[in-house]
């Protein structure tokens, strides 16, 4: 009876150089603390769902990754949230997109599984379900992080002045009248 | 995003994708995050999985199920079909990110074609690793 246990908290440009000491110990530390809460779980003979389930709600319940409480911000101002979950033994799977309001969408995503004909809930709809599952909403608010904010004004920043240089090309390239005839 | 794959002691495995999506995203756009089969997919005759990158592309490379398919008809271990979803296929699609996978028997699987993954396991052993960049 082998157990073992996976976890990831995202990719991307990680480098070294843009991590500070006290951010790489801090995921490290959380990353360690998701492995072991979902090996406890396996231990002591739960199921590999239920060592998913809290090993991801650890990560959900933290600022440091893109999921739950660390969740991106959207173009409108909003975070929403995606979760998925499948049981390898009958192939059954739950999922919920774009949710506003579920602490952990993990454990949504497991309740559509076994509480619903359905596959993959969205929107509204899958918070009615949640709301009818007893499940915890939160305020919106609650995703807020100073960091993911300030990461969603950079980006728009550089969306701007993207724009902006693509209306001075524009504008350089279309010809005047008087050049119209140079570009056939 | 974040994942979670599990083997337990029954010989089930599991696995689970969350995310808080895209920055700046629009126009009510969705991942691979809760798409079976694109960034998450579980079989006990396979393996479990769960991906992070660039959405578009695991959807269009149906990742996770494709990691799957290769156990299951090419009878590819669970590190070449792994490997070569990311690594090359994933590439060639134009895609970035990398998957976490584990197999019946425990073995572990960690690819990942961009800078670094946050990522670790505890493995049939009981030794715990934490990794973050290549």
């Amino acid at each position: 009876s082998k157990i073992a246990i996976v976890v990831h908290g995202g990719a991307g440009t990680i480098r070294k150089a843009n991590m500070t000491e006290e951010m790489e110990k801090a995921y490290r530390a959380k990353l360690q603390e998701a492995l072991q809460t979902g090996y406890e779980v396996l231990k002591n003979g739960g199921s590999s769902l239920d060592a998913v389930e809290k090993a991801i709600m650890v990560m959900e319940d933290s600022p440091l990754f893109n999921a739950g409480k660390g969740a991106v911000f959207t173009s409108a101002g909003t975070n929403e949230l995606d979760a998925s979950i499948m049981d390898g033994k009958t192939l059954n799977a739950g999922a919920v997109a774009a949710v506003k309001r579920v602490k952990n969408p993990i454990k949504l995503a497991r309740l559509v599984m076994e509480k619903s004909p359905h596959v993959l809930l969205s929107g509204e709809g899958a918070e009615t379900f949640a709301k009818e599952q007893g499940i915890e909403l939160v305020d919106p608010k609650y995703f807020y992080t100073k960091r993911r904010w300030e990461s969603l004004q950079r980006v728009k920043k550089r969306e701007k002045e993207s724009h902006k240089q693509s209306d001075v090309l524009e504008k350089n390239t279309i010809p005047s009248p008087d050049d119209a005839h140079k570009f056939g | 995003t974040v994942g979670v794959v599990a083997l337990d002691k029954e010989g089930n495995l599991a696995a689970g994708t969350s995310t808080g999506g895209l920055t700046n995203k629009r126009f009510g756009r969705i991942g691979d995050s809760p798409i079976i089969g694109a960034g998450n997919y579980a079989n006990n005759k396979t393996c479990a999985v769960s991906g992070t990158g660039h959405g578009e592309y695991f959807i269009r490379g149906v990742v996770a199920y494709d990691i799957s398919a290769l156990m299951e008809y090419k009878g590819m271990s669970l590190k070449e079909a792994a490997e070569h979803v990311v690594m090359k296929k994933l590439i060639d699609l134009g895609g970035s990110g990398g998957v976490i996978a584990l197999d019946h028997d425990g073995n572990i699987a960690m690819p990942f074609n961009t800078e670094g993954m946050y990522r670790g396991y505890i493995d049939t052993n009981g030794k715990m690793v934490v990794k973050i960049y290549k």
